[in-house]
């Protein structure tokens, strides 16, 4: 799935 | 956290350092592009609003923290400490013209129609292309400090190493997010002329120079 809930990234 | 994105980071951060250390230690910032910097000052501050709606890791907000900082402070070197130095008549390019089509495809093409969500996207949009200012300075000049040049290499290679990152999360943790993937590759195919040069040239020991 395209996980885009949370941006975890930098 | 994986290996791919912790180098990414680093190589990140890394590029931050040698920016700065570059204009502090040559006290002039001649050669890079102030509206670059602007854009990314505009990247970090749109994007990390979330550090007040979302707790991830102490590492995420301390590096959110820092990049938001530096942003500013480059600036500061740039436009006010050795605003003599800076290369105004040659970084002309319309920041408008990355600002707006971006906030557009972030209207248009998102996740959530929601503030904060909106302005993630933008700077996500922003970001892939806010190296242009300082390559279509190069261009101008056709030249590029051997310094500038490590500059762009280490903040080409951070997004490289997303690339990878993005990857190896596809396959591990069956997480993508097609918004930072096309957005992400589209920066990093950006940088690829750049490194091109950067190898041929720079790591032979000669000064980056475009051909003639």
């Amino acid at each position: 799935s395209d996980s885009s809930k949370e941006h975890d990234e930098l | 956290m994986n290996i791919f994105r912790f180098l990414g980071d680093a190589s990140h951060f890394a590029a931050i350092i040698i920016l700065v250390l570059k204009i502090w230690k040559t006290r002039s910032c001649a050669g890079l592009s102030g509206r670059s910097q602007i854009a990314f000052a505009i990247v970090f501050t749109t994007r990390y609003v979330d550090l007040l709606t979302s707790y991830v890791s102490l590492y995420n907000s301390l590096a959110k923290i820092i990049f938001i900082f530096s942003s500013y402070a480059t600036l500061y070197l740039i436009y006010f400490r050795f605003k003599a130095t800076y290369d105004g008549n040659h970084d002309t390019f319309r920041l408008e013209f990355l600002l707006v089509p971006c906030a557009l495809l972030a209207l248009i093409v998102n996740h959530r129609f929601q503030v904060v969500e909106l302005l993630w996207t933008f700077s996500i949009y922003l970001e892939s292309v806010a190296i242009l200012p300082q390559l279509f300075l190069i261009s101008k000049t056709g030249e590029a400090e051997t310094i500038t040049s490590h500059y762009l290499f280490s903040l080409g290679s951070y997004r490289g190493l997303y690339i990878l990152n993005w990857i190896y999360r596809y396959y591990v943790q069956n997480y993508y997010d097609l918004i930072a993937i096309s957005a992400g590759v589209l920066q990093t195919l950006l940088y690829c002329d750049f490194f091109y040069l950067y190898i041929t040239r720079v790591i032979k020991g000669k000064a980056f120079a475009l051909p003639a």
